[in-house]
């Protein structure tokens, strides 16, 4: 449908669609457009050349989003705190994470610092056992920072490598429950000093414009540092990853795919362009 | 805000006299920028500012001394109009029990709203029933158990059956125990994974629902259409929930998946707790798409 003669606005219109409906957001997508204009006032181009063009200028924009996976490991135990709002896949996450650690011989610790959500607990024990990691956990009811406390005490001396903290889903906008992140992080840094050492965002893949204002809110309240995102094995192209990673240079870290435990691949910008222009 | 920009817009223009029908497409252009941010589809927000710029032509906005006001009623009005009727209470069955199909995404919110539902049934003076279909997800069947137990709801569990036995045996019971209403849970899922679209379609000819409500995250971009017309196509929906809308989610999905499907929105989910289900009012919702 791109794919003949000159550009002309209607193959603008085109492109604005393809991008829009990506989720890259009216800012991204309208920079984007002006850069095809400025070019085709220089020269046409060609319909297949438009989407080679527009591929390229997106990486640009995402390039100095480095490829993800595992960040360096400076110490031991190395302590990610996993956040978000509800049900965007962070109970999942961990169990996909603690699998993959532990594959690699890496001795895991799960702490179920979410004590609110009914069976919250129950299960991500389950994903504890079917990863075969360790797991510290509180009743459902009982105090976070509690349950944090000793996860931490327990990973210091079972001497583990990694600690995955899963935390309550919670909306940015509820400041009492943004609060309690900031609880967390005192408390673990009563045990182990530059705890947490990571701060995962994990936002859902099928999330609008609404997924900048959360990554906002979560590096302002709890000093996010890194994203994954989920259910990209959808029909969503999870494009919001780029006005955040404009805006915020948080590093993407993982991919969710699927419910499965192997189900989490590292990210790499490609994936993005890939997704939007198939 | 929508006001503040267009007076401004038009403020802008009044120096040139007469306001013409360009002047109406640029204003528009404007507020097409906003439904996009607000997570409206891409195809849903162009037709329905078309429909906008007909009226907003054909209503004497040229010639109004209050263009900006003009255009914002045009707009919520239409807003209103397509986001739907005014709230009516969900379909019964001419036989007990009714039966309601909660479906939808991974993640979206249906086994908490179906708590709701039976929380909301029961304030009713109605006698709700829980049906755990949710084989899939670790410690689902115990996540519904503990809702409908807070809720004062019973809860119909089969962890060694499948979720069309499940549902089956939950209608029995329903019966049996002179259920007015069976919410049946069922696990989030992809609308293009067919095997698990091929279940639903199996639970809803086991169970014959009144009801099947589609239950979507509030904020959902632009891929509410693909997931929302797909569940409609391949199942049937009578109905939409969207939750989390107590978080600033502008909620755009709503038109869409509302202009795509031609379904009504039936509630809103306004939080975590039991009695965080709210009607839906086409009215609160234009307000808020429109920010
Ligand atoms: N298809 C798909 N589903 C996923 C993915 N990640 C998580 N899910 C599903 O999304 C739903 C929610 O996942 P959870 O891990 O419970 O999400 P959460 O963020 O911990 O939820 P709360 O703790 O309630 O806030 C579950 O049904 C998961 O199986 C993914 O990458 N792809
Ligand atoms: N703030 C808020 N949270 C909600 C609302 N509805 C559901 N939740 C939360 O969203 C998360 C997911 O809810 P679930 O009921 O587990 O979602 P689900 O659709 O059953 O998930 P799957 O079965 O995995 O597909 C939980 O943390 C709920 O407490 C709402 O209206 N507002
Ligand atoms: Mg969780
Ligand atoms: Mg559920």
């Amino acid at each position: 449908v791109l794919a003949d003669g000159v550009l002309d606005d209607d193959k603008i219109d085109e492109m604005e669609e393809v991008l829009i409906s990506a989720d890259l957001g009216v800012q991204t997508t309208m920079e984007l457009t002006d850069r095809l204009r400025d070019m085709t006032q220089h020269r046409d181009l060609l319909g297949d050349e438009v989407i080679t063009t527009m591929a390229r200028e997106l990486e640009k924009m995402l390039s100095d989003l480095d490829a993800g996976g595992d960040p360096e490991i400076t110490e031991r135990p190395w302590v990610t705190f996993v956040v978000g709002v509800n049900g965007s896949g962070k109970t999942t996450t961990i169990g996909k994470l603690a699998n993959m650690f532990a594959r690699r011989g890496e001795k895991v610790l799960i702490v179920a610092a979410d004590t609110f959500r009914q069976a919250a607990v129950e299960q991500i024990a389950i994903w504890a056992d079917r990863a075969g990691v360790e797991i510290v956990r509180g009743k459902t009811g009982s105090d976070p920072g509690a349950v944090v406390y000793d996860g931490l005490s327990s990973a210091v001396s079972r001497k583990v490598d990694r600690v995955l903290v899963d935390t309550a889903g919670r909306l940015h906008t509820k400041v009492n429950l943004m609060k309690e992140l900031e609880k967390l992080d005192r408390v673990a840094k009563k045990i182990i000093p530059n705890a947490p050492h990571e701060v995962l965002l994990v936002i859902d893949g099928t999330t609008g414009q609404n997924g900048l204002s959360q990554a906002k809110a979560f590096v302002q309240a709890s000093g996010v540092n890194a994203l994954a995102v989920t259910k990209l094995d959808g029909t969503a192209k999870g494009g919001v990853i780029v006005p955040i990673g404009r805006e915020l240079h948080l590093p993407v870290r993982w991919i969710g795919l699927g419910e499965g435990l192997d189900d989490l691949v590292p990210f790499h910008p490609q994936m993005v362009v890939r997704a939007v222009f198939g | 805000e929508l006001t503040d920009k267009l007076e401004s817009f038009f403020q802008g223009l009044k120096g040139r006299g007469k306001l013409t029908e360009s002047d109406v497409k640029a204003a528009l252009r404007e507020v097409r920028r906003i439904l996009l941010e607000a997570d409206v589809n891409f195809q849903v927000a162009r037709d329905f500012l078309k429909k906008v710029q007909e009226r907003a032509v054909g209503e004497e906005v040229l010639r109004s001394v209050t263009p900006a006001q003009q255009v914002i009623k045009i707009l919520h009005d239409e807003l209103v109009k397509l986001l739907g009727e005014e709230w009516t209470p969900l379909r019964r069955a001419k036989e007990p029990p009714t039966v309601i199909l909660m479906v939808g995404l991974q993640g979206s919110g249906k086994t908490t709203t179906s708590g709701k539902l039976g929380a909301y049934f029961r304030r009713k003076g109605m006698r709700p029933i829980l049906a755990a279909c949710d084989l899939q997800r670790p410690a689902a069947v115990d996540q519904l158990e503990r809702v409908g137990e807070q809720a004062g709801v019973p809860v119909v569990t089969n962890r060694q059956g499948t979720p069309v036995q499940v549902a089956s045996e939950a209608k029995q019971q329903a019966r049996a125990g002179g259920h007015d209403t069976l919410i049946v849970d069922t696990a989030g899922r992809l609308h293009i994974d067919d095997a698990l679209m091929q279940e639903l379609t199996e639970i809803r000819e086991e169970v014959k629902p009144s009801e099947v409500l589609f239950v979507a995250d509030g904020m959902t971009g632009q891929d509410a259409v693909n997931s929302a017309k797909a569940f409609a196509e391949r199942l049937g929906i009578t109905g939409v929930i969207l939750t989390k809308l107590d978080g600033d989610a502008r909620g755009g999905a709503a038109l869409s998946i509302r202009s795509v499907t031609g379904e009504p929105l039936r509630f809103i989910g306004i939080g975590e707790k039991l009695e965080d289900l709210e009607e839906f009012h086409p009215n609160r919702m234009a307000d808020r798409i429109l920010g």
